[in-house]
């Protein structure tokens, strides 16, 4: 051990077990936690070249082989609460993604949430053993966070029962969801719903992309990897162009939206709920932010402990750059943020479990705040943990700049979370839109609720003290 | 303007309160122009387009001002007084730092004065020197393990250079002592010279 770094131990002043505790819930979350990584330690299995010396042909190969081996062995472990999986899975990527990440982040619970009962029975067996290899298909290449702007259809023919999906523009190909270009055999394709002459908006469908026996593209399938990017190494994000792909009326999932044979459009309740697994996402994201953050930040301060330079008093050792101002001045408000990220993550994580408890239930009403804090939460904590990252690695002087430091790695492999399930600034004006409607209405008298309820005592001050 | 200041800048429940106010502020701005906009006869969209710096202002002010009262929140259900102690630190420096970085909104809505400015910059300072006795157990208290971290630089045990050598060593330009780079391009070019 580095005496430096073990005198920084002993002069701290509190627990650091009983922190670790509060950030994961409760000591036993903690036991079961660290028994599932040395799960992974030991397993010889998961030992590998570094990541870093590969290509990235090899470094998908590894993902995709590290991908199968993590299924087999969380089903011979018996690891099936979903906190336990994230964790065992956690472990095992590190800073990178998994080639099957869509399969389990948005495709599963887009099935879960989205289908009705005869399609969970039907659907959720291939899903959960793997048969079938999903991910979730909504950008398109000239088309991002504004959906309705989407051009994919999904045109409904009743002498066939069937809905005929195409990709009538270049701009319409589906572009850059993971696990798309090589790995899945099955998409959510969300689509405009078009029947009996009228499109009814965004919809999504469960389409096949790839034979299930050969995994061969289908007939009217282009599908393919969209090369190299920005990080990601591990990960196909891929592109889907559908020629005239026809698929079963019961292909579209129909918890609540609904196509009768007929050709028959039932309206969903409403019409954010077809966007539920990018609200769950968004929601997941802010404590994915405080884990990136916190990370960079572990790296930053130990390293900062252990390294000495320049003189503080002329004459005396290096001191450890942790004792220049400047460099607490760039680390430490950063750590309070990791904290409080990893906080407002668990108020995300229970709130969204909250609200989605209600909608099951069939109570709507909180539904439009769930989607404002989701993505305003999403965008401003990815903002500042981006931000974040970077300042850590450069704390780090020309050290961080190294591969070794795993701070690039951080870098590269958040930095997305700024763009995907949502624009940051798009996201930010989806919660404004949010903010002004619940002024508007506080300022006619109407009580407002939640997070904005501060906007009820703005209008009592403003009666009160009129300009 | 005719707004008391409300801010104790050492209680976290005041803190609070003034990123609710700052917030409500800004939305009030944001709506208000949004508002002048459309009197201006311009479409809601396009009216929509000409507020949008201000609206994005408004919602990261909303997000800003959840963040701290979460963090507070939390402090209320840690029992463990040294725990307590330093996350109230922590919560302390996050409130302060944020106020620093957007003093500006925080003035314009009459919630500090300028003599406040001044003594959160102080203070911000004396909460770094507090927190330097703790920085490296709160990120241990993160718990990541090295092999999920791997990082020379961040290493649990601090061996940071014996660790950054050992990496390099692997690195493929390695694996042989001369690169056959030399012979292909570099000794041809010798010869030619």
């Amino acid at each position: 051990m580095n005496p430096d770094i073990r005198k920084e131990r002993e002069n701290a002043t509190f627990n650091t077990d009983a922190l670790t505790h509060i950030l994961d819930g409760n000591p036993e979350k903690t036991r079961r936690r660290r028994e599932i990584e040395t799960l992974v330690i030991k397993d010889p299995d998961f030992q590998h070249e570094d990541l870093n010396f590969m290509s990235r042909s090899e470094r998908y190969d590894a993902a995709v082989k590290k991908s199968a081996q993590m299924i087999l062995k969380m089903r011979e472990y018996g690891i099936a609460d979903p906190e336990e999986i994230y964790s065992y899975k956690k472990f095992v990527n590190g800073q990178h993604h998994e080639a099957l990440g869509l399969h389990y982040t948005m495709f599963l619970p887009t099935l879960y949430a989205q289908c009705d009962a005869e399609q969970r029975r039907k659907w959720l067996p291939l899903a959960e053993s793997f048969k079938v290899l999903g991910t979730y298909a909504q950008t398109e290449m000239g088309h991002g966070t504004h959906i309705r702007g989407l051009e994919t259809t999904a045109t409904y023919d009743p002498s066939t029962q069937e809905f005929v999906l195409n990709s009538p523009t270049v701009t319409s190909i589906k572009w850059w969801p993971g696990g798309l270009g090589k790995t899945s055999n099955h998409a959510v394709v969300l689509a405009q719903l078009h029947t009996q002459g009228n499109c009814h908006g965004l919809h999504a469908f469960l389409v096949p992309i790839r034979d299930m026996s050969n995994h061969q593209p289908l007939p009217g399938v282009v599908v393919g990897d969209i090369g190299p990017k920005f990080g990601f190494d591990e990960v196909d994000n891929g592109f889907l162009k559908l020629e005239n792909v026809r698929i079963p009326r019961d292909y579209m999932l129909m918890k609540y939206a609904k196509v009768e044979p007929d050709g028959t459009y039932r309206k969903p309740p409403s019409d954010k709920l077809t966007y539920g697994t990018m609200v769950f996402i968004r929601s997941m994201i802010v404590g994915e932010s405080a884990r990136a953050l916190s990370k960079a930040c572990t790296i930053a301060i130990r390293y900062s402990a252990v390294r000495h330079q320049s003189e503080l008093r002329a004459g005396e050792p290096e001191p450890q750059i942790l004792d220049y101002q400047t460099q607490q001045h760039k680390l430490f408000p950063l750590l309070a943020t990791a904290y409080a990220f990893h906080f407002l993550g668990q108020f995300m994580s229970q709130t969204y479990h909250r609200i989605t408890g209600d909608i099951n239930q069939g109570d709507f009403s909180e539904l439009p705040e769930l989607h404002a804090l989701s993505a305003g939460l999403k965008a401003f904590t990815t903002w500042a943990a981006n931000g974040g990252i970077e300042v850590c690695r450069m704390a780090c002087g020309g050290h961080g700049y190294s591969r070794c430091s795993s701070l690039p790695d951080i870098y590269v492999t958040f930095t997305p979370t700024c763009t995907y399930e949502g624009e940051n600034t798009v996201m930010m004006l989806q919660t404004a839109r949010y903010l002004v409607k619940s002024y508007t209405q506080a300022s006619k008298g109407q009580k407002v609720s939640g997070m904005v309820s501060y906007l009820n005592e703005l209008q009592q001050r403003i009666q009160a003290q009129p300009v | 303007s005719s707004r008391p200041t409300v801010v104790d800048i050492n209680d976290l429940t005041s803190l609070v309160e003034a990123y609710k106010l700052r917030a409500a502020r800004l939305v009030e701005l944001a709506a208000k122009n949004l508002q002048a906009e459309l009197q201006r006869r311009l479409s809601k969209e396009d009216a929509w387009n000409q507020t949008s710096i201000d609206l994005v202002r408004a919602s990261h002010a909303h997000c800003h001002y959840v963040v701290v009262k979460m963090f507070v929140a939390k402090l209320g259900e840690v029992a463990d007084v040294g725990v307590h102690s330093v996350l109230s630190t922590l919560a302390l420096l996050y409130a302060l730092d944020g106020i620093a970085q957007h003093t500006g909104d925080f003035l314009l809505a009459g919630l500090l004065s300028m003599p406040q400015v001044s003594q959160i910059s102080q203070r911000t300072k004396e909460l770094l020197a507090q927190l330097r006795t703790n920085a490296v157990a709160l990120v241990d208290a993160f718990d990541y393990r090295d092999e999920m971290l791997n990082s020379s630089l961040g290493r649990y045990d601090g061996n940071v250079y014996e660790h950054m050598f050992e990496w390099a060593k692997k690195s493929p330009l390695n694996r042989t002592e001369v690169h056959e780079s030399y012979y292909k391009y570099l000794k041809p070019l010798q010869s030619k010279l």
